[in-house]
């Protein structure tokens, strides 16, 4: 199914922007 | 632990509203790509992922929705 692809790929970028959020967050005080 | 992870949504939330609009449009997103190790391309499909009503703009309750489900993930990986 393509529409499962790309939701498991979107959950990846979603990872990737929401774990480069944090790090920045805590990164920088 | 649900206070605590919508305590850091805000703050997350913060970080891409700027200008303190109260909401995220695409050009905020954009901004982040200085800031954040995505593509362009990447930002717009997290944009569009948390746009749910698809109106063009983030509310809190969006970015919490989504930052709710990728707490959620996290906890299985």
């Amino acid at each position: 199914d393509p529409n499962m692809k790309a939701g498991a790929a979107n959950e990846g970028v979603l990872a990737n922007f929401f774990n480069s959020l944090l790090s920045k967050k805590t990164g920088s005080p | 632990p649900l206070a605590e992870t919508m305590g850091k949504a805000k703050e997350l939330f913060v970080l891409c509203d700027k200008e303190g609009k109260g909401f995220i449009t695409k050009r905020d997103m954009q901004r982040l790509q200085g800031e954040l190790p995505l593509s362009p391309e990447q930002l717009e499909t997290v944009f569009e992922s948390l746009d749910r009503e698809s109106n063009g703009f983030l509310t809190p309750v969006e970015f919490k929705t989504g930052f709710g489900e990728f707490v959620g993930l996290d906890d299985t990986t």
